[in-house]
């Protein structure tokens, strides 16, 4: 775990940030060889002294990622805590991204989901025409955490009227080989 | 045990602190 100095806030959960970049040819095919990990960390202020050195998801290049996972929680499908679960999507045109993703990421650091453990982490993802960010939960069967979640995802994303989301169960995702 | 809650202004002005620099 990692080390909280006295006089920091602590968060619920410690967390990882990874950075992933589609690669070309075969490393394509290796999501998790492309996958880094940029920093972890358990305090508010830990949290801004890595915001602070990154470049905002809005001005990053197309096909990359960031995924803020609670740690332990690898951000894949396969991990076990999110094999039976699935993630609220909602797409972005170019230039709400960066807004977006940090009221997304402040709900969760504070705990704002009221789900329990429920929530595993969320992702950006930078592609040519549009920004997607989504939100991971453990159990995809369970409405009634799902609901809430999509209600809190909503009210913090803060969206343009009439923004679509939509939820997708991770082994739907594996069935119909759609991507991120 | 209790949640560990922030709401959001909080966390904002935390970016100010000087132990997040």
């Amino acid at each position: 775990p990692v080390d909280v100095p006295e006089g920091e806030h602590k968060l619920q959960s410690q967390y990882c940030l990874w950075y992933s970049r589609r690669g070309s040819g075969k490393q394509s095919l290796n999501f998790h060889l492309n996958l880094k990990l940029i920093g972890r960390f358990g305090s508010v202020e830990q949290y801004w002294r890595i915001y602070s050195h990154l470049v905002r998801p809005g001005e990053l290049s197309s096909h990359s990622d960031f995924h803020l996972f609670k740690s332990g929680i690898k951000p894949m499908w396969e991990d076990d805590a999110n094999k039976c679960g699935g993630k609220w999507i909602v797409r972005l045109r170019k230039g709400l991204s960066s807004r977006c993703w940090e009221n997304l990421v402040l709900a969760m650091l504070g705990e704002q989901f009221m789900v329990g453990e429920e929530i595993c982490g969320a992702v950006v993802s930078v592609r040519f025409q549009e920004d997607i960010i989504s939100i991971w939960n453990r159990t995809a069967s369970d409405t009634a955490v799902t609901n809430r979640i999509r209600d809190t995802f909503r009210r913090v994303l803060n969206l343009p009227q009439g923004t679509a989301i939509e939820y997708k169960a991770h082994n739907d995702s594996i069935k119909d080989k759609s991507s991120f | 045990g209790t949640k560990i809650v922030y709401e959001r202004a909080f966390l904002m002005n935390m970016r100010n602190s000087p132990l997040a620099k």
